[in-house]
């Protein structure tokens, strides 16, 4: 389903040159539930990155269904985004002028779903998030791991394909974070969508089926595991 | 050294009313390494906002070494916050266009520390967070972890008294997080820096020698513990 061969992404700052990807090849089947796990800077942000058109690389391929997601141009890029992939950000990225409840809806406006269809589901996502009552407020009158929730919320709510989700739980608390974590599991085994989490967070790493351990920008380990 | 006699902060969203601080009262001696934990939406930023003097209270009084924070105009507040107290952010909000050791030199040129000094600390510091070269970088070119640690940097480099920490350890792995912890704890120790670290991290909670717990805006449990 997805498939990385040979990515490399370098930086050069000064007279250093940092090696944020360095020949990772991966392949990833729909349906998956990965965690990717690894010290600070071990390039976990610039793989989800590179997977979901983000960011481009130096050299390498990525596929997602047979199609080379590095080649595709802006247009059609911007398509696979806003249809099948949904994306976690590691700093949110919400939109601080719009309510909880637009930044959920945002999307779902954007691929043309009605008004009443997106009510509906927006609401349902956010009490799934525990953030109930709290759909008109905007981010700055949520606490952190409130604005963490609504990031989540945006990305799965039209249910897509294939979910990125980069540290989704760093901000929070244990009961907050299994929930979470049940949500993606039902997502997973009912709706057959794709996980893909960087996460530092033992609870989380419980979860996978499958967890790659990146250092240095390098894929060091990639085995599958039972889950607890 | 800290007094917080009944603190109550309210916000009112439409016709509901979110009980942030709910009659909170609490003594923190000098020198002490407490932990605040507590559900996502407890009240736990709230508290660090208003003892730093980021945020006004509805009631209640706030006492470091007997100067009652709460009541002290703009200029007085803001000079002790500049030569008293360190504040992680939970967000970091680094400088974007200040590089990481520009923004943890800020500080120190706001209280005129000499251009050598600042950079003997400035370095030292970044080295001791595993920021060893990527001084000149700025936040955009930084992983997660890494502007997180420079956030931390910039809040102990000129060794404040107080040391607010909301989730420090957020985005880091545990051997990062191991390395600020025990360089929290040095501080602590050597230097008598008192700490209050709000966390949802159990390896960070192992260091407290106090736990208070809080929920929906209240301190529901405050108890001494054994570190490990
Ligand atoms: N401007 C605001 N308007 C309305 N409610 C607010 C506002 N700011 C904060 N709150 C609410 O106050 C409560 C306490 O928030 P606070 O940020 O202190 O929680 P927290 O314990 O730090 O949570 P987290 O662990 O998610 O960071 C939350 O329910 C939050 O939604
Ligand atoms: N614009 C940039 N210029 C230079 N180096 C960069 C830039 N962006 C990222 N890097 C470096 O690339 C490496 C990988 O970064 P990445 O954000 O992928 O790490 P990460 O595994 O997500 O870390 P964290 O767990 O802290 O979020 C890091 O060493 C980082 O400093
Ligand atoms: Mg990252
Ligand atoms: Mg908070």
């Amino acid at each position: 389903e997805i498939k990385c061969i040979d990515l490399c992404k370098t930086y050069v700052q000064g007279d250093a040159t940092i090696k944020a990807l360095d020949h990772v090849t991966l392949d990833i089947e729909q349906g998956s539930f990965i965690c990717l796990s690894g010290p600070s800077g071990s390039g976990k942000t610039t793989l989800l990155n590179a997977i979901g058109g983000l960011d481009e690389l130096d050299s390498g391929e990525i596929s997602i269904n047979d199609e080379r997601v590095d080649l595709l141009s802006k247009g059609p890029l911007a398509d696979l985004r806003l249809h099948h992939i949904g994306f976690v950000f590691q700093a949110y990225n919400l939109i601080e002028v719009l309510t909880a409840r637009e930044n959920v809806e945002f999307v779902m406006q954007v691929q043309g779903v009605s008004a009443k269809q997106r009510k509906l589901k927006s609401m349902a996502i956010l009490k799934e998030v525990g953030l109930e009552g709290m759909e008109n407020r905007r981010p700055a009158q949520l606490s952190g791991g409130q604005q963490q929730r609504v990031a989540v919320a945006r990305a799965i709510v039209s249910q897509p394909k294939l979910v990125l989700a980069d540290e989704p739980t760093a901000n929070l608390d244990s009961v907050s974070a299994a929930h979470l974590m049940e949500l993606f599991c039902e997502l997973n085994q009912n709706h057959d969508v794709t996980f893909l989490i960087a996460t530092h967070d033992e609870r989380v790493m419980r979860y996978a089926e499958r967890l790659i351990r990146m250092q240095d920008g390098k894929v060091i380990s990639d085995e599958l595991q039972i889950n607890t």
